[in-house]
Formats: C-alpha cells, sequence, structure tokens
C-alpha cells in the first residue's frame, strides 16, 4: 500500500488546490510501479494550512501559483521515486522512457508494460541487457507499434532499431552499463510524438522472500 | 465496539514482534531530509499495538481550523472502507472552516472485512474528532497492514489521550516511521518557494514498498 500525506502552509482554496493536485498524479504516483500490484488502501491527502505570510494563491496563472505548482510536483515525485526505491528486494532504480507513441495513452501503455513485465526486471536483476524481452513487452502492450520503426536504448547505448539488433551493439558495453544501481531503458515507438516516463525497480528473490513471509 | 467484533476480536494477533527487512541499497544517502515545520500542523506517533508489539503504528495529525484538503485515492474497485469514508468526506466538503485530524494505523489494513470496516472507521474518526474538538466530517483516517482482520480499533482509540498530548509541529519524522509497515525507511520531501509577501512552505511524507502500482484519481 502508498499513504502520502503532503502540507503546505500556502492559502489556496480546495477546488484549486485538488486541480493542482490532480494534474500532476499521471506523472507521479500513477507512474510508478512495483510489483504491477494495486492496493485496496492506497490515498494521498494535501492539506493547505493557510497560514504562511505569503498572499493567498488566487490566479493559477499567476507566477506564485506557477511556482507553487512545480514544487509541488517535485515533491509528488520525489515521494514517488522513494517508494520505488524501497521496493521489496530491490536493487536497481530503473526510468523507463517511451517517445514517438502515437499519443499519450499508447505512450503510457507501452511503458507500465515494460515496467511491470517479470521477464524485464528479472533480467535487469541479473544485470542482463536483454533488450528482446522489452520488445516483447511493447508487442503485447496494446499501443500501436511497428517492429521496423522501434528502436531500444539501455542508457547511451543502442541495443536494437529498424528491427534489428543496433550494429553498433557492444555486448561487453551493454552488459557494464547494466551494473550500475540506477538505469534508463528508452524506447522509442517511431510512431507520432507522445511520451512517458514511468519508474520501477528490479525483481529479486528478496521480492519472494518478503512476500512469502508476510502473513495475513 | 466488543458487540460490533464479537467474537472476531479474539482471532487478533497479538504481542507478534516485526521482523525488519535490513534498509533498501537505493534508499537515499543522506536519510530522512531536515524538514520545515509547516504552520497550522501537528505531528505524533504512539504504538498501540495494533498488530505488532514494540514499534509505533499510529499516527495523529492535527490541522489548524481553515486548513483546505484535497485528495486522490485509489480506484481499485475492491477499496477500503477508509478509503470510502476519506472519498465521501472530500466530496460532501462540510466543515471547511474547522479544524481537521488524519489518522493513520500500519498495523491492520481494515480490508475486506465486511461490515466491520465502517464500524472501525467511525468508531475511529468520531473518537479522533471528540479528542480534537473538530467535526467528524474532517477527520481522515487510512489504515494499512494486514488485510481481512478486523481492526482492533479500540486499541487505537485508547491512544488518542497520549497522541493529543504529544502533539507537536516538529514530529513529522516520527510521523513518517509510524506509517511503515514493510517499507526499509521513512520516506519525507521538501520544497520552497517565494510567496508574495513571505515564503511558502511545502513538507511530504509517504509509505509504501510493497503493493505498488498505484491507479489513483
Amino acid at each position: 500500500t502508498m499513504l502520502v500525506y503532503i502540507f503546505t502552509d500556502a492559502a489556496i482554496t480546495q477546488p484549486h488546490l485538488q486541480k493542482m493536485l490532480s494534474r500532476h498524479l499521471g506523472t507521479t504516483f500513477n507512474a510508478i510501479t512495483v510489483d504491477s500490484d494495486t492496493s485496496t488502501s492506497d490515498a494521498l491527502i494535501l492539506a493547505a494550512t493557510g497560514k504562511a505570510r505569503a498572499k493567498p494563491i488566487t490566479d493559477l496563472r499567476s507566477k506564485v501559483a506557477k511556482d507553487f505548482e512545480a514544487a509541488l510536483h517535485d515533491v509528488m515525485l520525489d515521494l514517488a521515486h522513494q517508494v520505488v526505491r524501497d521496493g521489496e528486494g530491490a536493487t536497481k532504480f530503473v526510468e523507463v522512457r517511451v517517445k514517438g507513441a502515437a499519443d499519450a495513452a499508447d505512450a503510457r501503455r507501452a511503458a507500465l508494460a515494460i515496467a511491470n513485465s517479470p521477464l524485464v526486471k528479472t533480467a535487469i536483476a541479473g544485470e542482463d541487457a536483454n533488450w528482446g524481452r522489452v520488445v516483447m513487452a511493447v508487442g503485447k502492450s496494446g499501443a500501436k507499434a511497428d517492429r521496423d520503426r522501434l528502436s531500444i536504448r539501455f542508457g547511451e547505448h543502442l541495443l536494437a532499431a529498424k528491427g534489428w539488433r543496433s550494429p553498433d551493439y557492444s555486448e561487453e558495453a551493454a552488459s557494464a552499463y547494466m551494473k550500475n544501481d540506477e538505469l534508463v531503458i528508452e524506447v522509442d515507438l517511431g510512431m507520432g510524438r507522445a511520451a512517458q516516463s514511468v519508474w520501477t525497480c528490479d525483481l529479486t528473490h528478496r521480492y519472494i522472500d518478503i512476500n512469502a513471509d508476510y502473513r495475513s | 465496539v466488543a458487540e460490533a467484533m464479537g467474537d472476531a476480536a479474539d482471532r487478533v494477533v497479538t504481542g507478534v514482534k516485526k521482523k525488519f527487512n535490513p534498509v533498501s541499497p537505493l534508499a537515499p544517502k543522506d536519510g530522512f531530509p531536515a524538514l520545515p515545520r509547516i504552520a497550522g500542523v501537528d505531528f505524533a506517533a504512539a504504538a498501540a499495538g495494533v498488530r505488532y508489539a514494540g514499534r509505533t503504528d499510529v499516527m495523529l495529525v492535527r490541522l489548524a481550523p481553515g486548513t483546505t484538503i484535497a485528495g486522490a485515492f485509489t480506484r481499485s474497485a475492491t477499496r477500503a472502507a477508509s478509503v470510502l469514508d476519506c472519498e465521501a468526506k472530500l466530496k460532501a466538503k462540510a466543515g471547511e472552516r474547522d479544524g481537521a485530524a488524519i489518522l493513520v494505523n500500519s498495523g491492520n489494513a481494515n480490508a475486506f472485512t465486511g461490515a466491520m470496516g465502517q464500524t472501525s472507521v467511525d468508531a475511529v474518526a468520531s473518537a479522533v474528532a471528540e479528542t480534537l474538538g473538530v467535526p467528524v466530517t474532517r477527520v481522515f483516517t487510512s489504515s494499512t497492514g494486514v488485510i481481512g482482520e478486523p481492526m482492533p480499533h479500540d486499541r487505537i482509540v485508547a491512544k488518542l489521550d497520549e497522541l493529543k498530548g504529544a502533539l507537536d509541529a516538529g514530529g513529522i519524522e516520527q510521523a513518517a516511521h509510524a506509517i511503515m509497515t514493510t517499507d526499509t525507511f521513512p520516506k519525507g520531501s521538501t520544497a520552497e518557494i517565494a510567496g508574495e509577501g513571505g515564503r511558502i512552505r511545502i513538507a511530504g511524507i509517504a509509505k509504501g514498498s510493497g503493493m505498488i502500482a498505484p491507479d489513483m484519481a
């Protein structure tokens, strides 16, 4: 379960506060996954006491409102990332970047299919740059995709492009990259301009240990 | 309370020591950040033994009158009673000029417990409202932990006076510890901006490590 409590001394009306919060869910707390399981108790409360000396935020187009919203987004994203970093048994923090999707929904579909794939996540745990598993995840995601337009990078390493293993691919270099604690998997679908990043972690034996031990 | 729980109360595990997992290797290297005090917010934590003995497992937050509250909750079709209660209270927008409170326990999720789920939510929310003198419509509760066991809410209610006495603007780190379940480190974050006529501060805490694929709205 994920629980989040955010407090501010800003003076701001409830509708404005709710609007800001809702606008950033999709790129923060709804853009993480540890084990693809949704809890029955996830909750987030954002409370604004209005006790700051600063004037109330009344115009969402004002500089102060934009600064506040950006700061709120930063706090939300930082907390979301910390949840992934505490993923049960996690040893790798992974950003999955999808770009070139036909639309925003497709970008999200493809990104979450990769981030939720047990095969991708166990490959990461094994420090294996297994781009074939990424192809598989994209293919099953339901997002519009074309094998011959797809390219896949692990960090700066181009592993696959135009339906083939990249001629520049170096298994040694890719394997060395996989030893990092923090990884970026970037997929260009080549279908359009939509993009989405999601964050996940690897799936290790520890996950099974922890959950097998947690009795309800 | 005993009548509502019936024989189920006897099945609640008591006095079990919790096994702690080693801190995640991906935890922030600097540990829990120094979070600023937010004017109008007080925190308290206590060990109520809701599921496990020997650890803080209840968090109480008191919010000043006039606090505006927004929220987002899981869209799970089988969401717990406390989630449904929070949703209803936010939608009703009753008592927005009054004080408010948040009560969390990290021992029992109070999920999949039938009608007793709402009974426990009502019992805890009513007791918090009475203890802090805020409307029950402004008491937001969350529960996390074991699923499918009736929540021994009397253990939480019994700690409310102690929690009230411990309320402190500087208690946010203890609060972050109190909401942990299988978490290996408390999570906090902060930001500050220049408002018109003064600084505006934001401070947040979270818990979560497994069963994480939020689908909130």
